[in-house]
């Protein structure tokens, strides 16, 4: 399901399960994924939608909810 | 909101990051 998903995806960002991802943790995706450090940046101030600098698991499934509906509407 | 503006404009960047994750997820074995 789309919840068991975004939690999958959360804990491959929160590799050390604090419950969060902080802009470091998205850094380190830099390599394992084809994105550049200056687009995980921006992939974490778009989820981040309250700007305090940790992306709660919240903010992370509205995001991806947004990614989904919205490829699917446009 | 120019926050909304940067979502907006950050959507393609957006939809790269969890397709890269789909993708990661689903690409190895």
């Amino acid at each position: 399901t789309i919840q068991e998903k975004t939690h999958e995806f959360f804990q491959m960002c929160d590799i050390e399960s604090k419950g969060f991802i902080t802009r470091r943790d998205m850094q380190r995706l830099n390599g394992e994924i084809p994105l550049s450090a200056d687009e995980l940046e921006n992939v974490f101030d778009t989820l981040d939608s309250d700007g305090n600098g940790y992306l709660t698991l919240d903010e992370f499934s509205s995001g991806f909810s947004e990614f989904l509906f919205g490829r699917r509407v446009s | 909101d120019p926050n909304m503006k940067a979502g907006a404009a950050n959507e393609g960047v957006l939809a790269n990051f969890f397709n890269s994750l789909l993708s990661k997820k689903t690409g190895s074995p």
